[in-house]
């Protein structure tokens, strides 16, 4: 069993060695990708062993192509299923578009609301759908995964619905606590604990 | 000088400690809080030594103010100025009415776009100003924080105009590594990376 922050830090080494790949670079030091990753070099080895990637060459460092290969293989999951968001608001919207455009896996593959002017409409190339039609979606479209971006008085209800349809991970950026049974994952996203950590350090920076 | 995984999760500790205290409880076991913020027991103890807080009392478990006034005089500076947001859009809307809503310290103080139809108008109760009055906002209301929600292609000159005008500090939601000087801290936030550890995890708790 691989540790929830390993798997958080995987994540974030692929995104950059995607990017290095994109510049045409095909090796890497575990230093030069704790940089990159705001991490120490002695975390990112120990995350890679994890993942049975062995020790660079001393010369070149580890292959990308390597690194990618192994992180893929852990993270992206054949049974993987569809996303479904919940809440097509500001916030809501601005996901649903961002993750089209980055082709995330897995991707958006149903958007449920309240709102009449929403529902039947197809925003940021995601249909829109009625709460009554989530079960009958989630077992159609293959859906695993929930993204809450509803007023945090409905977080809840939208949760319990999403459960009982069958979805076993959910994405919450409602600030609201949600009780969800054992074999639900909850991850909840507060961009105040960003803003904290940025101005603690630019705080710091500044008087460098 | 304190690394940055740790003030990140001194902020994940006081939103749970905020949230125990307005449940009226008044103390914690390590363990109780490690749960809590998806970490493990002996990480908490270790940061927490790291702000000087000893030992909990066996019986009760660490006084919840005694943590919170320990980690606000961490993470809170009386310095610390306000936060200017660039392109309101989608996701900057939805980002000025949470923040305003949470009461956020710091908050935004004013927000910045070139779309003729925002500038002027008070959006989330914060006013929208054109780019050419960046420099005088940022000296004027003590702003040391940029938040960047503009399309990527735009997101480098964005940044070059908030270092320019004094900011020490950037949160960046545009898909765009950027380039600053060495005294100016920077953190990118992609939520893909976060839909990626949850459908990770979805998978594995599917299997339970
Ligand atoms: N965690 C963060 O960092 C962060 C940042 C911004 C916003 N938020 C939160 O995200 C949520 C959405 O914010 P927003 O600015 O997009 O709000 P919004 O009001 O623009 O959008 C809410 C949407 O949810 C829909 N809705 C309401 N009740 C519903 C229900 N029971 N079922 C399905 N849909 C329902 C509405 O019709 C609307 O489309 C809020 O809870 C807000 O606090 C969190
Ligand atoms: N990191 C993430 O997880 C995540 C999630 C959603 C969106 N995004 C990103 O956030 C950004 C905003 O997304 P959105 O959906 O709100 O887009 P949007 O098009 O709705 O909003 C963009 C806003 O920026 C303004 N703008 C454009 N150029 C500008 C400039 N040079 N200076 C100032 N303002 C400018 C526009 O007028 C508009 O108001 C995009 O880069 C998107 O890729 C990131």
């Amino acid at each position: 069993k691989i540790p929830a922050r390993t798997i958080e830090r995987l994540a974030i080494y692929r995104r950059q060695l995607l990017e290095l790949k994109s510049n045409r670079l095909s090796h890497i030091y575990s230093h030069q990708l704790a940089e990159l990753a705001n991490n120490t070099p002695a975390q990112v080895r120990r995350d890679l062993m994890i993942i049975g990637c062995s020790g660079g060459n001393p010369k070149q460092g580890y292959g990308i192509d390597y690194l990618l290969n192994s992180i893929n293989s852990i993270l992206d999951n054949d049974k993987a299923g569809q996303i479904a968001l919940v809440g097509v608001g500001d916030l809501g919207k601005a996901i649903l578009s961002y993750s089209n455009y980055q082709r995330s896996t897995p991707s958006v593959a149903a958007a449920f609301d309240i709102d009449e002017e929403k529902i039947g409409k197809v925003i940021a190339s995601c249909k829109c759908y009625p709460l009554s039609e989530m079960k009958t979606k989630v077992k159609e479209l293959g859906i695993t995964l929930g993204i809450i971006t509803v007023p945090s008085v409905y977080a809840q209800k939208v949760t319990d619905k999403l459960v009982s349809a069958g979805v076993t991970g959910i994405l919450n950026f409602a600030p609201a606590t949600l009780r969800v049974p054992n074999n639900v994952f909850v991850e909840r996203i507060d961009i105040t604990m960003e803003i904290e950590k940025v101005a603690y350090f630019a705080n710091e920076y500044s008087r460098l």
